[in-house]
């Protein structure tokens, strides 16, 4: 028996909403310590990694590990029908081939459940080695969707330049370039409007536009995003997802000419 | 995609 219950649908609405453009599908790992997701999109250029914990949950209960594929954008149907301050609670039974989200509104007075056949993914997971990252950049998650959003106008590519001073993002194309700045802040008021630069050596990369983008779809669920990088390696982009667990993604870095 | 490395060049298969 399976039986995962969150006190309010919003959160898993936007879980959805943060991988269901990249991902078809996924496989949802469930175990006594919580429900772990690893997916490459469809190019196989991008990793995105889920974790959420069982103490997160309102409720939790997995007596067998289980691996359920679901089709993520019938999971969306179904979430579109639960209204935010609903519950959800997500049910199996083991070895099941359906999956039931029952969604219960604050007073009580509306019930529904949803069922929802399963898939077999056959996804394996990648193993992610350990990575001391040369550069880690905390700032708010606003802005970095700001940027993205601004720097894909002029280009299919953006570099990352990271030194101790500050962030810089660039882009060039055929309309002109464009570059952003980003310092490093001291004494803010507020941690989440905070800029924070972790700087053992520089870094330039260059990443896929739309993939950034793409990753940005995560921004409701922090204020805070958190880019690692180091040379010659896929760029990680986390999101914290408050007493819950995080969505990570991973992003294999464009061939320089 | 030829200018783009793929993810899985760089994380180990199972």
């Amino acid at each position: 028996m399976f039986e995962a219950r969150l006190n309010n649908a919003t959160t898993l609405k936007k879980i959805l909403d943060a991988i269901k453009d990249l991902l078809n599908e996924g496989t949802f790992d469930c175990s006594d310590s919580g429900i772990q997701l690893q997916a490459m999109d469809n190019s196989h250029v991008s990793l995105v990694s889920l974790t959420l914990r069982s103490d997160g949950f309102d409720k939790f209960r997995c007596d067998r590990n289980l691996s359920m594929g679901m089709n993520l954008g019938s999971m969306a149907k179904i979430l579109k029908c639960a209204n935010n301050d609903d519950t959800v609670t997500i049910k199996a039974q083991d070895n099941a081939d359906t999956v039931t989200f029952m969604f219960e509104s604050q007073n009580q007075e509306k019930v529904s459940d949803y069922e929802m056949k399963l898939m077999n993914l056959d996804q394996e997971h990648l193993g992610i080695p350990e990575t001391d990252y040369s550069c880690v950049v905390r700032m708010p998650a606003m802005e970095f969707a700001r940027i993205c959003r601004d720097l894909a106008q002029f280009s299919e590519s953006v570099v990352i330049c990271c030194t101790k001073e500050g962030v810089k993002f660039s882009a060039s194309g055929d309309v002109g370039s464009a570059n952003v700045k980003l310092a490093q802040t001291f004494n803010v008021d507020k941690e989440e409007e905070a800029i924070v630069i972790e700087m053992q050596e520089p870094v330039v990369l260059t990443f896929a536009c739309r993939y950034l983008n793409a990753f940005t779809k995560a921004t409701p669920l922090s204020n805070q995003v958190q880019l690692s990088m180091s040379a010659d390696v896929p760029l990680v982009v986390e999101y914290r997802i408050a007493e819950l667990g995080h969505i990570r993604y991973y992003l294999a870095p464009k061939i320089e000419d | 995609l030829k200018d783009q490395f793929q993810i899985d060049q760089f994380f180990i298969p199972p």
